[in-house]
Formats: C-alpha cells, sequence, structure tokens
C-alpha cells in the first residue's frame, strides 16, 4: 500500500496540496467509473448517467480545493499581523473541518491516516479555543447594520430580550387585547355545550 | 448596550475597522459604501411596515413602491457604479428581494448584449425610461436547465414577416420568472425557432404582454401570479402561456442569429456568446453565498454572546452560550466558511471582469474553465451555505424560528439559489465533465493549463506512490 505523504496539519499548504490530491484521486475514479461501464458495452450516455454519484463527488472535491486554495492564498495578501493572525486561524479552522467533515475520501485515497485524523480533531478544538476571544469582532467586521440584518436577535447592541418582547406587542394579532374570534366562536361554544 | 456584548468587543485582539477595509477591498470602499447606505437609512421615503407584519399583496405592494422610489432615487443621487447601486439597493431591500429585480439583472443585460443597432435604439431607451418594464422568460412548468428540452415555439410566418408564438402544452407554460405576474408589460421570451420548416433551436424574443398604458395582458397571453412560495414574497414570480401570439420579425434579437424576411436563417457566430452571462450571474451567486453566510453567523454568534444557559460548573452563573463546545462547534465553521467564500466571491468576480474584456474581443481560451469553475462554485457554495445557514438557526433554540430573528427570511431567500440559474447537481455535472475531459488530456500527455493542471500531477504521483 502507498505510504500516505508526511502532513504537518498545521501547514496550509500542505494541507492545500491534500485537498489536490483528493481531488485528483475522485476525478480519476469518476473517469475509471465511466470506463468500466464502457467495457461492459454500455453507451456512452449511460456510462455517464451510471457513474454520476463519483462525477458529483469530483466536482465537489475539485471546487472544494479551489476554496481552500485561494482561501489561502487571500492570507498572502493581509499586511496587519492581528488580522493575518486571525484570518490564518479561521483559514485552518475551515480547511481541517473541511477535512473531518469529509474523512472518508481522504481515508479511502491514502492521503491521511487515523491516528493524523484524531490530531485533526484534537486540534478543531484548540482552534475553537483560538477564535472564542474574537467571535463577535469577526461578524462585526461583516459590518451589516442593523437595517440590512432586520434581526431582533443579532443587534449590534445586543439588547435582544426587550426588543423581542416590543416586537412581539406589534403584531397584528395584538392589535386587540380580545381577538374577535373568542366571540365569534369561543364564547357560543361554551352555551351550545 | 449590552454588557456581555461590550465585553465581547474588549476582548478582540485585531482591529475591526480594519478588517472591514480588507473584506471591502480598502478604506475608501468602507467609506462609500457606508455613505450610500446612510443616503438609505436617513431617507424617511423607505420608512416601512415590517414585512412580517404584512399580508402577501400588501408585501408586494411595499416592494413595488421601495422599488419605485429606488429608481428614482438613485438616479438622483448620480449612483452609476455597479457595486454602488447593490449597495444601494441591498440596504433599502434589507433581507427580500426586490419585485423588479429581473428588470436589471437579466432584462436590460440581455438588450445591451443582444440587441442589433436598430433595435438598441428602439428597445432600450423604452427599457430604461421604464415605459417598457420587461422580464426574461426562460423557464417553463415542465423543464429547467436543460435548455433544449423547453417547448415554447416561435414559427416565422415570412407572408406577414412575423413570428407566431405558442405555449404548445401544458408543461410549456413560462413560469417562475420574476416580475412576470403583475409588473411587467413586456417579456425576453425564450423559444425554439423554426423556420422555413427547420427548427433552430433557442433563440430570444421580445414579447409585449401588458398594454403599456391599461397594463391590461394582450390578446392570446394569459398571465398571472404563481401563487405563494417558500419566501420571495415580494416577488410575483409568474406563468405566461401564449396562444398564437404574433410579433414582428424585428422582435427576434438579432445581434448574433438573424432571420432574413423571406425566412432564410443565419447562424451565430459562436454557441459560447451566452456563457459569458451565464458565469457572470454564477460568480454574483458565490458572493451571495458569502453574504447570506455572513448575515447568518452574525445574529447567531452576538445572539450566543448574550444568552446565558444551563451550567458547565455546578452552582456557577449561567455561562453564555457561546462558551459550550458544542456551540462553537456549530457556529465557528460557518463562520469560516463564510469568510473562505467572501474571498472567493472576490476572485470569481475579478477573474470574469479580468477575462471579460478577452471574450469581447473574442478571445474564448479561457472562457471553458471559468464556465466549469463558476457552475461548480455555484453549486458548491450555495449548497455548503443553504445547511449553514439552518445549523446558525437551530443554534438559536426556539428564538430561531421566530421571524424576528431574521433566520427564517434569510433562509428561504436564499435557498432557491440552489435551484435557479442552473440546478446545483446539473451544475456539478457541468464541472464534471471539463474535469473529464481535462483528465483524458493529461493521460494522453498532455500539459494542462490553469486551475485543473494538477490532473497532470496525479499522473506523475501515482507513478510516485506504487511501489516497484
Amino acid at each position: 500500500a502507498a505510504r500516505p505523504p508526511v502532513v504537518d496539519i498545521n501547514d496550509l499548504a500542505g494541507l492545500v496540496e491534500i485537498y489536490k490530491l483528493r481531488a485528483s484521486y475522485l476525478v480519476e475514479l469518476a473517469a475509471k467509473s465511466i470506463q468500466q461501464e464502457l467495457q461492459r458495452r454500455k453507451s456512452q450516455e449511460d456510462a455517464w448517467n451510471n457513474s454520476a454519484i463519483e462525477l458529483v463527488r469530483a466536482s465537489d472535491a475539485h471546487c472544494h480545493y479551489v476554496v481552500v486554495k485561494l482561501f489561502t492564498e487571500k492570507l498572502g495578501e493581509i499586511g496587519d499581523t492581528a488580522i493575518h493572525s486571525v484570518t490564518s486561524t479561521l483559514a485552518l479552522l475551515y480547511t481541517l473541518h473541511g477535512i473531518t467533515t469529509n474523512s472518508g475520501d481522504f481515508l479511502q485515497a491514502g492521503l491521511l491516516t487515523v491516528p493524523q485524523m484524531m490530531q485533526i480533531s484534537a486540534r478543531i478544538k484548540e482552534l475553537l479555543c483560538q477564535l472564542r476571544p474574537n467571535a463577535v469582532a469577526l461578524v462585526d467586521s461583516f459590518d451589516l447594520h442593523d437595517k440590512k440584518l432586520n434581526s431582533v436577535l443579532g443587534r449590534y447592541d445586543g439588547n435582544v430580550y426587550e426588543h423581542m418582547f416590543d416586537w412581539a406587542r406589534r403584531s397584528p394579532l395584538n392589535a386587540t387585547e380580545v381577538h374577535e374570534s373568542f366571540h365569534k366562536y369561543l364564547k357560543p361554544l361554551r352555551s351550545k355545550l | 448596550m449590552n454588557p456581555d456584548i461590550t465585553k465581547e468587543r474588549l476582548n478582540a485582539t485585531f482591529d475591526v475597522e480594519k478588517l472591514i477595509n480588507i473584506l471591502d477591498g480598502g478604506p475608501e470602499k468602507t467609506k462609500r459604501r457606508r455613505e450610500i447606505e446612510s443616503m438609505v437609512l436617513n431617507d424617511p421615503d423607505f420608512k416601512e411596515e415590517d414585512p412580517n407584519f404584512l399580508s402577501r399583496s400588501e408585501r408586494y405592494e411595499q416592494a413595488v413602491r421601495k422599488s419605485a422610489q429606488m429608481i428614482l432615487k438613485i438616479r438622483e443621487y448620480g449612483i452609476a457604479d455597479p457595486d454602488e447601486i447593490y449597495h444601494y439597493k441591498n440596504i433599502a431591500m434589507g433581507n427580500h428581494h426586490e419585485a423588479m429585480g429581473l428588470q436589471f439583472a437579466m432584462f436590460l443585460p440581455t438588450l445591451y448584449s443582444q440587441c442589433n443597432p436598430q433595435q438598441a435604439r428602439k428597445w432600450i431607451p423604452l427599457a430604461e425610461s421604464f415605459r417598457v418594464v420587461g422580464t426574461y422568460a426562460q423557464t417553463e412548468l415542465g423543464h429547467g436547465t436543460h435548455l433544449r428540452g423547453l417547448e415554447t415555439t416561435a414559427t416565422y410566418d415570412p407572408a406577414t414577416q412575423e413570428f407566431v408564438l405558442n405555449s404548445p402544452t401544458i408543461s410549456s407554460i413560462k413560469w417562475w420568472p420574476g416580475g412576470l405576474g403583475k409588473t411587467s408589460n413586456h417579456a425576453i421570451v425564450l423559444a425554439q425557432l423554426y423556420t422555413q420548416g427547420n427548427c433552430h433551436g433557442l433563440h430570444a424574443f421580445i414579447v409585449p404582454i401588458r398594454d403599456m398604458d391599461t397594463h391590461e395582458p394582450l390578446p392570446g397571453i394569459v398571465v398571472g401570479d404563481i401563487g405563494p412560495k417558500f419566501g420571495f414574497n415580494e416577488v410575483d414570480n409568474g406563468f405566461l402561456k401564449l396562444e398564437n401570439v404574433r410579433i414582428p420579425r424585428e422582435n427576434m434579437l438579432m445581434k448574433y442569429a438573424k432571420v432574413e424576411p423571406d425566412g432564410t436563417y443565419e447562424k451565430p457566430p459562436s454557441s459560447k456568446l451566452t456563457y459569458g452571462t451565464m458565469v457572470f450571474i454564477r460568480s454574483i451567486i458565490v458572493g451571495e453565498s458569502a453574504r447570506a453566510l455572513s448575515k447568518a453567523c452574525t445574529i447567531s454568534i452576538r445572539y450566543s454572546a448574550v444568552r446565558h444557559q444551563s451550567e458547565i460548573k455546578p452552582g456557577s452563573p449561567e455561562p453564555q452560550i457561546l462558551d459550550y463546545q458544542t456551540q462553537q462547534y456549530k457556529l465557528f465553521p460557518v463562520l469560516a466558511m463564510a469568510y473562505a467564500f467572501t474571498f472567493v466571491g472576490q476572485y470569481m468576480k475579478q477573474t470574469y471582469l479580468r477575462i471579460s474584456g478577452d471574450i469581447n474581443a473574442g478571445d474564448f481560451s479561457e472562457l471553458p474553465e471559468l464556465h466549469a469553475l463558476s457552475a461548480g462554485l455555484k453549486a458548491f457554495t450555495t449548497w455548503a451555505a443553504n445547511s449553514a445557514i439552518e445549523v446558525c438557526r437551530m443554534s438559536c433554540g426556539g428564538h430561531g424560528y421566530s421571524r424576528s430573528s431574521a433566520l427564517p427570511d434569510i433562509y428561504v431567500e436564499f435557498t432557491p439559489t440552489c435551484t435557479y440559474e442552473g440546478e446545483n447537481t446539473v451544475m456539478m455535472l457541468q464541472t464534471a465533465r471539463y474535469l473529464v475531459k481535462s483528465y483524458k488530456q493529461a493521460k494522453a500527455g498532455q500539459r494542462l493549463s490553469g486551475i485543473v493542471s494538477y490532473l497532470n500531477e496525479a499522473e506523475h504521483r501515482r507513478v510516485q506512490v506504487q511501489p516497484v
């Protein structure tokens, strides 16, 4: 069996590399599936349709590779040290989380071993703690005005509960203290029982 | 200000304003975006009733009122840059879509790109002055992404030099186009062209559908709203049935393909011409994935900072729910994804703008790869964002179920991106077609260029990995 390439799970460039190998592995799988179907005397169209699951997986892996590659490259453009640090943590979390949620591919392709997977899971927990102090600042950086967000839960000032109560009280159902359906149905119901 | 969220902001290890600048593409961009947003925020004309408290008809009416105001005000302010127009509309519309969205997103761009000079002189001023309000009718009740399957017909009658348009079956009724139901008085209809007894495939025709003064449907036109949907309450997605509707020959968009008065057909120079528009729209959708995600995780992470629940250590105060590892594990990967997709969205837009000059100059060399990539990334990002928004909504517990959170709106307004502009599975298979073609070229020893060049390496890698 092939030895998996040596991977430093903190090295984004190395991780991008194994995303690339995963993509090429799945493209090869899909191409071989089509080939096998053709060898079973299927038409080109049937061979293609009978390999559609592998083909979608290959595309998905290709796109995933492109996203982690572009994310990593973007970091190179960020000059501010503190921002580079926090966005690098984000990029590493995104990349490692993508590996754990698609672990079957990476293991099946022989790109990572089970012990490495365990390391990655542990590393993800560390990254969560690392991001925790900056979580609110990172969403503030999207600079979404309350009017654009239109969300009581996501208000900039965090005064959620009082505004949730205000919002509820404006519901049309509360236009009258007693809704007309009480007089129309509930009250008459009593007289009939 | 809630003390928890104040404390969170004091803990930050970086300058938020600088990161905002990076996400906007520079300090000047941030400044200008805020200027434009404040134009709307401080404009009493955009005061509105909370859509959650309105009926469908009231929501549509409010959206049409806002659309009409936006058109006037954007001209009044002289806002012309597409990005700036986008910022203006985005803050005015909030989480909802514009009733006349397709006039701007599809109808006008198609006139600009597919009218011949005579047609442009006639239609563009009418459309830009909103005498003509148009939509783009391609999808049918029974047909979607597979364009060759569309059934609407346009048959040329040389005797009268007119096209006769028909919806021959129920499944051929145009269905879904935004603005078609009640708003538009014209539509660009995509129909199979028949002339001199031959079918020449899909072509675009400008079809008047309502009287320009009374707005009444014209003879042979059956048009209306398709009814309530999961979301898109502000938009009159409509149906259009054509019954022997006659339009002059000049109403076929003839910048590329032509039909002569005697019915002779002239092919377009390249079938790839419509690729450019598709790539453009799909690149924009990648950006939409990022924006929807950034909204969803802003709401869920801020809420998780102020909500306190149960206990980690017995007897101690209830912690912020953002301190639970499980809450972090739900939300932080989504936050990372929002950033990832923001950068991918910027890359796709820049790449499209970079090569659109080549496209116009007739150099299509990079288009196949970009077409494949944009299809794949549109599917990849919208699928991922779709489920991630639901993760954000769920992570807010019961309050995420209340419309006050805006999370249900964000979800229902975003989820159609997985099906429109090409159903995602079909998009993925389009990308796969390009990948398999590239793979075969690599196996045949051809050097690949661009982002798929790694398939060359795969060939090389396999040799290395296998023990001899």
